[in-house]
């Protein structure tokens, strides 16, 4: 096998222009991971300023990207998500894989013009999303 | 369930034959259309319409409670966590109908009495009340001498309680409530809490009530050549505010969330945790207590 394996043993390990870290990147950390994203919106944008007088911006921020495969303790997931993992990819594709949520939240305050003319100050929980799971 | 569901449709269609919006039967269950946020967003949701057209509000009111609202939230809206009462709500009212019943009186200081009616349709079944003022706007058109001291008489003025604890109505109430009127200030908040609570408790939807108060200078004052019989005739009838702890679900309950973190409802086995952070809390605590004693 000597002869056969060192011709195989001259050709180039890797192609010239290729490039080690990035090899390795789509292992550790998916493209486009599951993370928090911020979108502000007024409130004006509804046509909902003739009624919400404070805040006069909001952003309710909203979770997005690809959940990784081994996706562990890092997202604060359940060992569930990964089992629901392994049955998409080795048993069932109809089952979804696991997806990008809040899992934690803030409350918000707000001020509004009642239909009765009156005025209410108002806090509501679970807001605006401060943290990102992958369930 | 089938039953459930079953019900649900019986609901819905019986819902439908009064006309009401299908969007409305997503209300949450509390007994009154769902308050503050959720009704305009199911609505938004449904038809893409905003909130219902308003009544616009008093401006002095509008400026009283964008003031509260700054001393509450931060810019971005969030709720500023340096704060220890327990009011997630303030209701601010502006009487629907008001009139004066006499001028008053300048030498004994007693002020025009008012007859006022409020009316409390949007305060929800869950919304519990803690606390209550009547706010009185002052403008540079009030000339009194720096501080006056009052005493406000509140009468009530009809019955038609739900609940037998509270007397027949006509039912005064005067208070020994002392309150100064400064220059400086804007705004005299007379609180009223005592009084309404109970109304509010038993559901009451509107509030008929007449407020008089008689004020004297403040004695500590020395007496000065331009004193002289003050003429205080208050422009505004007042605004009735309800500081309340809205205790639905939609709601943000503070003391829940600085004791617990995450709510048990996010993970199960928290009530296990909880259950012994309590025992054990009271357990330190009794360890505490103990060590006081000692």
């Amino acid at each position: 096998d000597w002869e056969t394996g060192s011709s195989d043993l001259k050709k180039p390990l890797v192609p010239a222009s290729f490039n080690l870290s990035d090899y390795f990147k789509q292992f550790l950390f998916p493209q486009n991971e599951c993370e928090l994203h911020d979108f502000r919106l007024s409130f004006s944008q509804l046509k909902w300023d003739n009624w919400i007088v404070a805040p006069h911006r909001y952003n309710p921020r909203y979770c997005k990207g690809d959940c990784p495969r081994a996706v562990g303790h890092r997202y604060g997931s359940p060992v569930h998500t990964m089992v629901q993992n392994i049955i998409y990819e080795k048993l069932d594709s109809s089952v979804p894989k696991p997806s990008c949520v809040p899992a934690k939240y803030n409350p918000l305050s707000v001020l509004t013009i009642e239909p009765d003319g009156s005025i209410a100050y108002k806090e509501y929980e679970d807001m605006i999303a401060t943290k990102c799971t992958c369930r | 369930s089938q039953a459930s569901r079953g019900d649900a449709h019986l609901t819905s269609s019986s819902e439908l034959e009064s006309g009401a919006e299908p969007w409305s039967l997503l209300q949450p269950l509390d007994g009154r259309g769902g308050s503050g946020l959720l009704s305009p967003l199911f609505k938004v949701l449904y038809d893409g319409q905003g909130g219902a057209p308003r009544l616009q509000p008093d401006s002095r009111a509008l400026r009283y409670m964008k003031r509260l609202y700054k001393a509450y939230a931060t810019k971005e809206g969030i709720p500023k966590s340096n704060r220890s009462h327990l009011y997630n709500t303030v209701r601010l009212f502006t009487p629907c109908a008001q009139h004066k019943q006499d001028s008053g009186d300048q030498v004994t200081g007693a002020l025009p009495s008012m007859d006022l009616l409020f009316s409390l349709d949007r305060v929800t079944a869950v919304e519990h009340l803690l606390k209550s003022v009547l706010l009185y706007t002052l403008n540079n058109t009030v000339s009194f001498p720096s501080t006056l001291k009052c005493l406000c008489n509140l009468v009530i003025k009809e019955s038609g309680f739900s609940n037998r604890t509270l007397p027949r109505a006509p039912y005064s109430f005067t208070f020994n409530s002392q309150f100064e009127f400064r220059k400086k200030h804007k705004w005299v908040e007379v609180d009223v809490t005592a009084l309404l609570q109970p109304l509010v408790a038993s559901n009451k939807r509107s509030i008929h009530m007449s407020v008089d108060f008689t004020c004297v200078k403040d004695q500590l004052q020395q007496p000065s050549a331009q004193d002289h019989p003050f003429n205080l005739t208050l422009p505004t009838p007042p605004s009735l505010l309800l500081y309340l702890n809205d205790t639905s679900a939609q709601a943000y309950h503070r003391w829940y969330s600085l004791h617990y973190k995450r709510r048990p409802s996010q993970c199960p086995h928290q009530k296990r945790v909880l259950s012994a952070y309590s025992r054990e809390e009271e357990a330190s605590g009794g360890v505490r207590s103990s060590r006081h004693r000692r």
